[in-house]
């Protein structure tokens, strides 16, 4: 179908949502005295042993905590930083000893990779990239994507790692002739990635010659769109956005996630699924992480929001808890976990 | 959704835009 006709999702009404399809698990107090940025669960090593770890940062601060038991968490480690505060973790897949961190005032300024050096345990970091930064994705086989500059001098560079956490080897990929804004991963096509930018265009790359495949214009409905996951299957290319900017419509509600399918042969586009906001439910998308199947919003009104994108609806809202908004939420990289953040530095981990 | 709108679809696309793209 044409996009227009964009299929909505059921918008069940907010009374019908069970928040106890998400279980309490555990809890992190983090008091600080500055703003909580971002959360993140990891496996780190330590001893020749890999645990599943938690990562926290603040404005001033990044922690890693490692598990006491099923229910506890010990701060194991922490970095500081008094310069240019943080704005988020980039986690890496497959490296166990390393967390990359994007530092700036609104716009990323700095990338720089937080290490443990191997015979005192004593905290390091690394400065990776500065500059003007868009956007930044840690990559499988330990590899970081990161785009500078805008259309007319925009870089797009692949940094590799060694099993140590070393840096090992960088590579250029072609630049689109728009700015891009992010990157996500296709899952079913090892070698793709997808990168959005300003003017709604999705570009496609060859990570292993840099090779710039296709752009697909899509369409202009909802501007600066975020792709959060992507996935190839019979020739396709199926990618979940959210629409940070979108504004609320008689027709499709206040729209947060959409599944959009490409043909990358033809750069044609259709929006199969549109998940907006259940009936009752105020505010729009403030920020948000995809899982498989499973996509969480944190809205505007402080309440978190999960979808089950093959269901096509929401399944659970969970309002704030001690009158405390949410404002992070993010899908453990360990396990099925969730992990929900408050402005106070407080994580609540959810099964 | 019909994916009649998304033209012939090829299940080795990667491998084919990759040799018509400039290196």
């Amino acid at each position: 179908r044409p996009t227009e006709q964009t299929e909505t999702a059921d918008l069940p009404a907010c009374d019908s949502l069970n928040p106890g399809n998400l279980q309490l698990v555990s809890e992190l107090k983090n008091p600080s005295s500055s703003c909580s940025v971002d959360v993140s669960a990891m496996w780190w090593e330590r001893a020749g042993t890999k645990e599943p770890c938690i990562i926290t940062a603040c404005e001033d601060v990044v922690s890693l905590w490692k598990p006491l038991n099923s229910l506890q968490w010990e701060k194991v480690h922490t970095w500081h930083f008094t310069e240019v505060p943080v704005l988020q973790i980039v986690p890496v897949p497959d490296v166990y000893n390393l967390i990359c961190v994007a530092l700036g005032s609104l716009e990323i300024r700095e990338i720089r990779a937080l290490l443990c050096s191997s015979g005192d345990e004593s905290e390091k970091q690394v400065l990776l990239k500065s500059g003007d930064i868009k956007a930044v994705l840690g990559l499988t086989k330990r590899r970081l994507v990161s785009s500078t500059g805008n259309f007319c001098n925009q870089q797009i560079q692949i940094m590799s790692f060694a099993e140590d956490g070393s840096s090992k080897d960088e590579q250029l990929l072609m630049p689109p002739d728009e700015t891009v804004l992010t990157f996500a991963e296709v899952q079913g096509t090892q070698e793709a990635l997808l990168g959005t930018t300003t003017v709604n265009s999705i570009v496609i790359w060859n990570l292993k010659t840099g090779q710039l495949l296709k752009k697909v214009h899509i369409d202009d409905s909802y501007q600066a769109s975020v792709c959060h996951r992507a996935y190839s299957e019979m020739g396709l290319l199926f990618v979940v956005l959210s629409y940070p900017c979108a504004k609320e419509s008689q027709a499709f509600g206040s729209p947060v996630f959409q599944l959009l399918v490409i043909n990358p042969k033809t750069a044609r586009s259709v929006g199969v699924l549109l998940c907006s906001l259940p009936q009752g439910e105020a505010g729009r998308f403030l920020e948000g992480d995809v899982k498989d199947h499973i996509a969480a919003a944190v809205l505007t009104s402080g309440t978190i929001a999960i979808w089950d994108l093959l269901l096509g609806h929401c399944t659970a809202l969970l309002p704030p808890v001690s009158d405390q908004s949410w404002s992070l939420v993010k899908w453990s990289g360990t396990d099925s976990h969730l992990l929900a953040g408050q402005k106070d530095g407080n994580i609540f981990i959810y099964r | 959704c019909s994916t009649a709108d998304l033209g012939p679809i090829s299940l080795n696309w990667f491998e084919e835009l990759s040799s018509e793209a400039p290196p």
